[in-house]
């Protein structure tokens, strides 16, 4: 069965996108066949893995509103075996364009559904909101990774969130499964860091990933050369990171 | 004349709420009578004053769907002279509520001018999108602060920003001027903060606040003690430059 991850959290800044990115990236490195889906009107994911907006022309925004299958926007990018559908700021206006849809918040489940190539991995890079394209990758996905800074803001809207998924898989999709908690840009010389890891891991327990993804300034650098952490320095804490967790990804998948 | 500040940005976690709840208390100390309005459903202006929301029962959610008038929504704050208007999750509804009232954008602007007590400042703290809570906020504002951090993706949002702004000016608020744009987390011992702050002078040239705030872990500290950084850690480098900011910002509205 195909892995459909979407990686949300309504909170601003905790690392969707360079977990999306350099997730995949991962995964496509260690033989997978992925793809890559930028569900964000910001479409940081889109020129994270260097693809030029501008050239391609077409975005997931067509396939939102019904106008073109995912089959016609899927793009090669830089790292072999993985693929990618360009997000664009057109999806902004999904929310309200779409009001009058009757299947509003299955668009994207929809078009993945009628897919003609498969893939092992697809993983949907979620905007900073619970509106309607969160809901589409939650309600097109079988899985959700939840990243979550080690600060104290990045905490309070966990509830919300859980709440959130336990609606949708009662109204829209009965397989969604939590992946798991991946703890992010963690500082072990922090006090904050350490308390906050503490907190999650003593609340969530096995829904924590193992892999923790620690503050590492090469991730926030490699997106300004258009390549996922991977690509642009492979020894970095970074990088070994994100190979820890796909490894610890895959691993869980076979064993259910 | 009152000044209404809007703190927009619609990329996340780029330091909207640490400068929003901040710079207000700043101003606060400084003297300035300050009200702060949480426009996030995250709420986490409210809870980084330590405002606890199941106490209240009385949101800024109420006065968006016109349900109440801004005065009886008003609390203190552990800072004399600040009072603050508390958000709630109840505001992720507000964008599909108000899909069919006319006033949909003005719902705030049109609260704030009906309001019985002055403030010097009005600060609006507002979530990760340029949706329409975003748009109240700037159509009730006469000044817009853009924090930006130091980081690749923090840049790419910044065009699709100033064009909202204009949009907004034109067709909403003609009194909109950009207050300034505000470098957050920077930190000097990465070639990337050098960088992006280079870029971001050369290009924005004097829009750019002479202020900017350090990366400084005692700012993401004091919110789980449901602390403004003045009272938490007066002598961090993030209080200081918090100060600053309050400083530059009154100057600057005393010469016009
Ligand atoms: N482990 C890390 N170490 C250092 N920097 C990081 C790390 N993870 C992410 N970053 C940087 O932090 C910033 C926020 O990360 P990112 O943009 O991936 O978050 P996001 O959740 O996708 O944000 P948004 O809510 O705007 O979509 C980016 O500038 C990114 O480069
Ligand atoms: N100068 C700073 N130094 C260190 N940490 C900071 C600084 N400014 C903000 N932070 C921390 O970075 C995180 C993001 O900041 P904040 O939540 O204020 O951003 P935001 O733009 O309001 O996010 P959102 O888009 O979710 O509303 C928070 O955990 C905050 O405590
Ligand atoms: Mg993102
Ligand atoms: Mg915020």
């Amino acid at each position: 069965e195909m892995r459909v991850l979407s990686v949300s959290n309504q909170k601003g800044g905790v690392g969707k996108t360079t977990t999306a990115v350099n997730l995949g990236a991962s995964l496509a490195v260690l033989g997978k066949k992925v793809l890559l889906i930028d569900l964000d009107p910001q479409a940081n994911a889109t020129s994270g893995l260097g693809i030029n907006k501008a050239d391609t022309g077409r975005y997931v925004y067509q396939v939102m509103i019904g106008a073109n299958d995912l089959q016609s926007v899927i793009e090669e990018t830089c790292v072999k075996g993985m693929y990618a559908v360009p997000g664009s700021y057109h999806l902004a206006g999904v929310e309200l364009e779409l009001v009058n849809q009757p299947l509003r918040e299955r668009m994207l489940a929809r078009a993945l559904s009628l897919l003609e190539t498969s893939f092992d991995f697809v993983i949907i890079d979620c905007p900073p909101s619970l509106g309607l394209l969160t809901i589409n990758a939650l309600t097109a996905a079988n899985r959700v990774i939840i990243p979550v800074q080690c600060e104290y803001y990045a905490l309070e809207g966990l509830g919300r969130l859980m709440k959130t998924l336990s609606v949708i898989k009662k109204r829209f999709n009965p397989r969604l499964e939590l992946a798991g908690i991946l703890l992010t840009m963690y500082d072990p010389r922090t006090r904050l860091s350490q308390d906050i890891a503490k907190e999650v891991k003593g609340y969530f327990n096995s829904k924590v990933f193992n892999t923790v993804i620690p503050r590492n300034v090469r991730l926030s650098e490699a997106p300004s050369y258009g390549m996922p952490i991977c690509l642009y320095d492979i020894s970095s804490k970074g990088a070994q990171g994100y190979l820890m967790l796909a490894k610890e990804i895959i691993r869980k998948g076979e064993n259910g």
